[in-house]
């Protein structure tokens, strides 16, 4: 465990909570792609099959329930709670065209051939991808509430803390691991153009408002 | 590759 990883996963713990207390305090879900959330329920759910067949630390079991709750929290809220505040209409991404390919290249390129292995494969690969929906849908309605920027910012930021956390463990461990390195890199990739928006934008106090 | 490493990440 070093500061980037520690802060990393404090980021993304961050972005969690913040989107449920945003959904449970508006009482409104708008703005919010449900899709993405099932994706990172699945991302989730996936990954951390492992807490039934291995225990690493009081940390990690802890983190991985408390991600796995959030998430499925997330999802009801949002299908269920609040179903009447979900804008489904904006929220058209095809996830199918994320799924299936994910899918088909966690069998083809991982580190070995196993149910368990594949599964978590997938959900490396399936997050990388899984805030494209989200994203799609701010392009679509062309702006987002601050607060849900805020969950973005914190959601990238915490796979950008990831890599230097890899970087870390490379120099210092002799560690590396060449699936999670380029599935993060991908995924940080992903929220550039979102990071150039957040601080040229939010943090100068303005909405996220995309040129129509 | 250290693959027992990695399930220690979240």
């Amino acid at each position: 465990m070093n500061i980037f990883r520690l802060t990393g996963d404090l980021s993304h713990l961050a972005a969690i909570i913040i989107l449920l207390l945003k959904i449970w305090k508006s009482r409104s879900c708008a703005g919010i792609s449900g899709k993405s959330q099932i994706l990172f329920a699945l991302v989730f759910t996936t990954r951390y099959l492992d807490l039934f067949t291995s225990f690493i630390s009081l940390y990690n079991t802890c983190m991985k329930l408390i991600y796995i709750g959030c998430a499925y929290a997330t999802v009801y809220l949002i299908y269920a709670k609040f179903r009447a505040t979900y804008d489904g209409n904006h929220d058209s991404f095809r996830v199918e065209f994320l799924v299936v390919p994910v899918g088909g290249l966690s069998v083809l390129i991982n580190h070995d051939f196993s149910p368990l292995e594949i599964l978590w494969t997938f959900s490396i690969y399936l997050e990388s991808v899984a805030i494209l929906p989200q994203l799609f849908m701010i392009s679509k309605t062309g702006e987002a509430e601050t607060i849900t920027t805020h969950y973005l910012f914190c959601l990238g930021l915490y796979r950008a803390l990831y890599l230097f956390n890899w970087i870390w463990r490379f120099y210092f461990e002799g560690f590396f691991d060449m699936i999670a390195i380029v599935a993060g890199v991908v995924q940080t990739v992903l929220y550039c153009d979102f990071f150039y928006l957040y601080v040229t934008k939010v943090l100068k106090g303005k909405k996220l408002s995309l040129p129509a | 590759c250290h693959r027992t490493n990695v399930k220690d990440e979240l």
